[in-house]
């Protein structure tokens, strides 16, 4: 564990935290992707079914089990809570979310590190969450009116990409054989994603003004 | 071996 990974851990974890924080306390999920909750709720059931058979250590099995927890009550909320869902902006969050799973997966089946069900899902995981921020882009884009908790979510799940890149720097020069392309590149265009998001809250933040995408 | 290297990231 490095500082960079400890700080990829912690924003990723912070930007969970303020989506439930959100969504609990002002019982409102405007702005919020289901769309891109629900993959992300995939993302998490593919990418830990080791949970129980492969330990390596407390710290990695109780973040993976808040993952899971956060992803599925996230999507539980958005999906069935009489409050909350009525807060969801259904009109426009038509993302249709199930076509990149397809690819994903055709990807996995083709380009991984080893052809085992457990690898397979692994690497289709880290692909499916490569993508799984597009629905809730599109969304930003198009509702022009973003509160700050949902700015922030958005930013504090980039920070964790970008701390992540630099966890892998860290690793690739002081462990040997750390040399994970699959992991690199998926993690890479993921972070890129960002980079147009990234932009404009800078700006924003800079000016001192409402964050708002160009349409 | 490399795999589970990478298998103790979140």
């Amino acid at each position: 564990m490095n500082i960079f990974r400890l700080a990829g851990d912690m924003t990723h974890l912070f930007s969970v935290l303020v989506l439930l924080l959100k969504i609990h306390t002002i019982k409102s999920c405007a702005g919020i992707s289901l769309k891109t909750q629900e993959l992300y709720a995939i993302v998490f059931a593919t990418r830990y079914l080791d949970i129980f058979t492969n330990y390596i250590s407390l710290y990695n099995t109780i973040m993976k089990l808040i993952f899971l927890g956060s992803s599925f009550s996230i999507v539980w909320y958005m999906r069935r809570h009489k409050i909350v869902r009525r807060s969801y902006d259904k009109d426009q969050d038509t993302f249709r979310h199930y076509f990149l799973m397809l690819p994903c997966l055709i990807l996995a089946l083709i380009i991984n590190e080893k052809f085992t069900f457990r690898e397979v899902m692994w690497t289709f995981s880290l692909y499916l969450e490569a993508v799984a921020i597009l629905p809730q882009l599109v969304l930003l884009q198009r509702t022009r009116n973003i509160d700050n908790l949902t700015g922030q979510y958005v930013f504090l799940l980039g920070a964790y990409r970008a701390f992540y890149i630099l966890n892998w720097i860290y690793r690739y020069f002081t462990e040997e054989h750390f040399v994970h392309w699959i992991t690199w590149i998926s993690g890479l265009v993921q972070t890129l994603l960002y980079a147009d998001f990234f932009y404009y809250y800078f700006q924003s933040w800079k000016n001192n003004v409402k964050l708002e995408l160009p349409a | 071996s490399g795999q589970e290297e990478s298998h103790d990231e979140l």
